[in-house]
């Protein structure tokens, strides 16, 4: 994975086979789980790296769960880089890698991702056909158990936003529902969009704020001031529904709602005028700036265990 | 494969809220097929939105009779696209002999 190119964009078999390779190459820190397979039968990889010991606290990372936005997976496939890189080099990631497991899935809505490369480059949803309807997809962002249903869904199946027919119904969410119930000891979650320049925590469904809300504020502020520290890109933080929109059904009201306090999206650049059509020589740059906050993130779950 | 000849990605920026919710109607607007790329938040926020090139004008004059700036962020997304195919591939030309 040396020769591999972070600074352009990979089709989902290229991402593939960099995870296999990665796994090949280290052994003792990396591993492959297959977590369940997407409504066109593509399996849905998570990279676990872990020095060791049984169901250890965690923290998971996903990318691409909107599929057009495709900084997002390219930044996961080098945060999975940086993390064999770093491990016993960087005091601090080693350190919680000695007493945390990190789970990362890249590629986290790949029928949509495939999607972006054969057919339509701007599609977001997942690709499972609605009953009735001529539009296909669902909004993966939309279909947790968490609000489901309420306002800033869509029930129209045509809509970007559709919510689906009930919660949980994509395969795609199903099977990282399933997963972090049956690992039980997630401590942090955290959920990777583009384009606006975000770092967000629950909730989005409703104006309650959250139990921790100033403590996940405080270390927002914190997390964005490193990142903005690298290349001066500026975010916006606070929770969903007072930062960007009333959004029901979303990933992380779900798994701040399962108990996992340090539930986080991101919205990673465009700094200029491109949108999800991302120049790829941002993407390095992109991801480095990102690993900043993410660092923060894991240090203070790391340092505040619960 | 869905093209996207002479769509264009405007980017539109409300001035108070008045605006913002004519823009929210624009999203509401089924028959003008706008994608919404960064949704509306508030005064300070541009809004883009894709907005295929048979509503083009239809959006433009709804944008200027309610006095709303917009800018053209991407003025023909397919050729922006085209751009990033031809990108990736010769990328991925380079990278075969060393892989």
């Amino acid at each position: 994975t040396d020769s591999f190119d972070f600074s352009r964009y990979h089709t989902i078999s290229e991402i593939y086979s960099f995870q296999d390779m990665l796994v090949a190459e280290n052994p003792n820190l990396v591993s492959k789980i297959v977590i369940g397979s997407s409504y066109e039968g593509r399996p849905l990889n998570v990279l676990k790296f872990s020095t060791g010991g049984t169901n250890r606290p965690a923290i998971w990372i996903d990318t691409g769960i909107h599929s057009r936005e495709w900084v997002t997976q390219a930044s996961g496939t080098w945060f999975a880089k940086k993390i064999v890189t770093d491990y016993g080099r960087d005091p601090a990631l080693t350190a919680i890698l000695n007493k945390m497991d990190i789970f990362l899935e890249i590629v986290t809505n790949p029928d949509g991702f495939a999607y972006t490369h054969s057919s339509n480059r701007m599609w977001r949803k997942t690709r499972k056909p609605n009953p009735g309807s001529s539009c296909a997809g669902v909004d993966p962002n939309r279909n947790w158990d968490s609000g489901f249903g309420g306002p800033g869904a869509s029930s129209n199946p045509c809509s970007e936003t559709y919510r689906g027919p009930r919660a949980h119904s994509e395969s795609e969410v199903k099977s990282i529902v399933d997963f972090v119930k049956s690992h039980g000891n997630f401590k942090a979650f955290i959920s990777i969009h583009s384009y606006s320049q975000m770092l967000l925590y629950p909730f989005g469904y409703t104006k309650t704020p959250a139990k921790d809300q100033a403590e996940l504020h405080n270390l927002a502020q914190r997390a964005i001031t490193d990142l903005a520290s690298l290349y001066g890109t500026r975010y916006r933080y606070g929770s969903i529904i007072n930062t960007i929109y009333q959004a029901s059904g979303g990933t992380i009201d779900w798994t701040y709602e399962q108990g996992i306090k340090y539930s986080y999206t991101f919205e990673l650049r465009d700094t200029g005028r491109y949108g999800f059509i991302l120049p790829a020589n941002q993407i390095i740059p992109t991801a480095q700036e990102t690993w900043l906050a993410l660092m923060a993130i894991m240090n203070h779950t790391y340092n505040n265990p619960y | 494969k869905v093209t996207f000849e002479g769509h264009q990605v405007l980017r539109i920026l409300p001035k108070d809220e008045a605006q913002l919710s004519l823009i929210k109607n624009l999203e509401e607007m089924i028959e003008f097929q706008v994608d919404i790329w960064m949704g509306v938040t508030d005064v300070s926020n541009p809004v883009d939105v894709r907005v295929p090139f048979q509503s083009l004008q239809f959006v433009k004059i709804y944008l200027e009779a309610q006095n709303i700036d917009y800018t053209i962020m991407i003025e023909d997304l397919q050729v922006v696209l085209d751009e990033e195919q031809e990108e990736m591939e010769a990328a991925a030309r380079l990278a075969q002999p060393r892989n």
